[in-house]
């Protein structure tokens, strides 16, 4: 473990919390993209699999536990107890054009053709896109909260900085993973244009960001 | 070909 790894970490738990406590504070998800939710669940799904056949410390088997825990509590809000105020006409994006080519890559491209393995890489896959369709609803609304932007900044920054950490471990530990490095580099690329409007418009103190 | 090591990162 690493400082990087570990802020990266605590900025991805404050990302989902954010969200959750947002939420379920204004008891609405308005301008939340439901399907981005249900995706990120999927991915705490089929990555976390090996909680039930490998233990690798108590601080990884707690935040994968609080994370599936969070994620999925988030689509529940979303689709069930605040299901009035979920915004489905503006939450278009066509998910099953993510889904279908990552299974397909995650079974070309893996380190090894197990199972486990094949969810893992699927799961590697998916979250490098999954936020598309959040980011494809704000471009249609034209807006975001404030709360929903201070959302994406730290989902954004959390696999900046692994990627930071991945490389001390390559140069203290000469560990590296070619497989996550490529989907956490396409990741935290599609947060650019956000980053960008983030912190430039944040200066000026608008509410709301206006992606172009 | 990578061994059985675990993926020991969130």
């Amino acid at each position: 473990m690493n400082i990087f790894r570990l802020t990266g970490d605590l900025s991805h738990l404050a990302a989902i919390i954010i969200l959750l406590l947002k939420i379920w504070k204004t008891r609405s998800c308005a301008g939340i993209s439901g399907k981005s939710q249900v995706l990120f669940a999927l991915v705490f799904t089929t990555r976390y699999l090996d909680l039930l056949t490998s233990f690798i410390s108590l601080y990884n088997t707690t935040m994968k536990i609080i994370y599936i825990g969070c994620a999925y509590a988030t689509v529940y809000l979303i689709y069930m107890k605040f299901k009035a105020t979920y915004d489905g006409n503006h939450d278009t994006f066509r998910v099953e054009f993510l889904v279908v080519p990552v299974g397909g890559l995650a079974f070309l491209v893996n380190h090894d053709f197990s199972p486990l393995e094949i969810l893992w890489t699927f799961s590697i896959y998916l979250e490098s896109v999954a936020i598309l369709p959040q980011l494809f609803m704000i471009s249609k609304t034209g807006e975001a909260e404030t709360i929903t932007t201070h959302y994406l900044f730290f989902l954004g920054l959390y696999r900046a900085l692994y990627l930071i950490n991945w490389i001390w471990r390559f140069y203290f530990e000469g560990f590296f993973d070619m497989i996550a490095i490529v989907a956490g580099v396409v990741q935290t690329i599609l947060y650019c244009d956000f980053f960008y409007l983030y912190v430039t418009k944040g200066e000026s103190g608008s509410n709301k960001i206006n992606p172009a | 070909e990578r061994s059985e090591e675990r993926h020991d990162e969130l």
